[in-house]
């Protein structure tokens, strides 16, 4: 052999191009072959896998996969909102006069809380560690922006996500989405013959980049954005005070909110009357700007400042409470567990402010499962006799055939008769989260 | 615990064909003057219209 490899002669000749051409188009056809045979192979496992069983279930169900995490998975057997209510009890109880401080401090120290923002200098005051978590801070250390434009942080906290919102869906973390009528609940049914002004466009969520039907929706919210009394109130006829001398808002109407009148409604109307001479809201239907649904999840730490104001200018309607799970809110678990802010117990809160729909939803936590709503005495949450009433309520839906809207809902229709709701004002202090 | 906060807002009017419109840009709406994973305080502005 090496003697024949030696003595050889090599001689190099060109291939002819037909048949290059016929060799790589062979070895390209032989890919694209083997490409197919893979395909269809995973086409029929996929296939199988859909198939039912002789009991009606996919195949695919009784194979044992792991869908989530096992800490998740743990999370859900456990009793969370026991253990947040036990977690409340537990912090109400009062601390011993001469160990406050030191443990104030030592809390303040591992979670980072600035004691000289608190109002109240003197932490022997605060009796135990819930008053102390639902702080207050010191007049002037958290200015608004002076901006009439802008929007405002209602609480302090890390920006989880932001964005808008396109398709109805909510982008939660790295491309989860949930849907807006998971979080905020469907449209209920207006009831005839009261005087509920209804939330024209929360029918409408999702569909509000169309630049079409978004100007139409505006034009209606101009023309409907007060019902009184059967009576349609344009918003200009609300800031121009017309409204009450020409239309008789002085005719009774049963007050069925759950607190009197916001003393900041004067505020508010001035703040909407401003957007009107700062703005073309009101300027001819071809001039107007369309506009679109945009939404902001704020995570508050354990150390966090947990009152919450209000971010803009607007005027509460109504408020719906979802009695669910206490799940931590961690961002790891929202990034584990899909659709977490629409299985936690929260209270979303419709309106509208002067571009229209506004919602503002603060969502519970294990450990911070109660939520405040400062103008709403009624509202209670993490309560064991709210969510038996939730449970019997879905209870009876179960029997008549229907689906649990999962909500309790109540207006505030009567909080003012001119704006139809409660009005907050910016920056105005709305309610906050409290311990357990 | 968490707020999550959805709302309306303006997209900003399209710019017209004069003004170099390609598509999809819009000029004046609603802009967001904050980050990802950014601590924000009470008050401070989470955009402008």
């Amino acid at each position: 052999l090496g003697t024949a490899l030696r003595n050889t002669k090599i001689e190099w000749k060109p291939i002819p191009i037909a048949l290059g051409i016929a060799f790589l188009g062979g070895v390209q056809f032989y890919h694209v072959q083997r490409r197919e045979r893979e395909r269809v192979k995973e086409l029929q496992e996929e296939l199988e896998d859909q198939e039912m069983d002789g009991l009606g279930r996919p195949r695919d169900r009784r194979r044992i996969r792991p869908s989530e995490p096992w800490q998740v998975q743990v999370m859900t057997t456990l009793p969370l909102k026991a253990f947040s209510r036990l977690w409340g009890w537990f912090n109400s109880l009062d601390i011993p006069y001469y160990l406050r401080v030191p443990g104030f401090k030592l809390y303040s120290y591992l979670f980072n809380v600035k004691l000289d923002e608190v109002a109240e200098p003197d932490l022997h005051t605060y009796p135990n560690l819930a008053a102390f978590f639902y702080r207050e801070l010191k007049q002037g250390a958290r200015p608004s922006d002076p901006d009439p434009n802008a929007i405002l942080s209602p609480a302090d906290g890390k920006i989880v996500q932001y964005g808008l919102i396109e398709g109805g869906e909510v982008e939660q973390v790295k491309g989860v989405t949930y849907s807006l009528d998971a979080l905020l609940g469907t449209k209920t049914p207006s009831t005839s013959g009261t005087t509920t002004p209804q939330p024209s466009r929360s029918d409408s969520l999702g569909s509000r980049t169309n630049d079409g039907q978004t100007e139409e929706d505006n034009v209606r919210a101009d023309e409907e954005f007060a019902q009184v009394n059967g009576i349609h109130y344009t918003l200009k006829d609300v800031l121009s005070g017309s409204a009450n001398k020409d239309k008789k808002l002085d005719v009774e109407t049963p007050d069925q909110s759950t607190t009197p009148v916001a003393s900041s409604e004067a505020e508010v109307r001035a703040d909407l009357a401003l957007a009107e001479a700062s703005t073309s809201w009101w300027a001819p239907t071809t001039e107007k700007t369309a506009t679109a649904l945009h939404y902001c999840v704020i995570y508050l730490a354990p150390g966090d400042y947990h009152r919450f104001h209000s971010p803009v200018a607007w005027v509460v309607e109504r408020r719906r409470h979802f009695a669910g799970e206490l799940f931590s809110v961690h961002p790891y678990l929202v990034k584990t567990l899909p659709g977490l802010f629409t299985l936690n117990e929260r209270v979303v809160l419709l309106g509208r402010w002067r571009w229209g729909f506004f919602s503002y939803t603060p969502v519970g936590a294990t450990n911070v499962g109660s939520i405040k709503i400062n103008f709403d005495k009624e509202l209670r949450t993490n309560s064991l006799i709210t969510d038996t009433a939730a449970d019997a309520a879905a209870e009876e839906s179960w029997q008549r055939g229907e689906q649990f809207s999962g909500f309790v809902e109540a207006t505030y229709e009567g909080a003012s008769k001119v704006l139809g709701g409660h009005a907050l004002k910016r920056g105005e202090e709305m309610g906050g989260f409290q311990l357990g | 615990s968490t707020i999550v906060m959805v709302f309306e807002a303006p997209k900003g009017a399209r710019p017209s064909f004069d003004e170099g419109y390609k598509g999809g840009e819009r000029k004046g709406g609603y802009k967001w003057s904050i980050e990802k994973g950014q601590t924000v305080k009470v008050g401070q502005a989470l955009g402008h219209v």
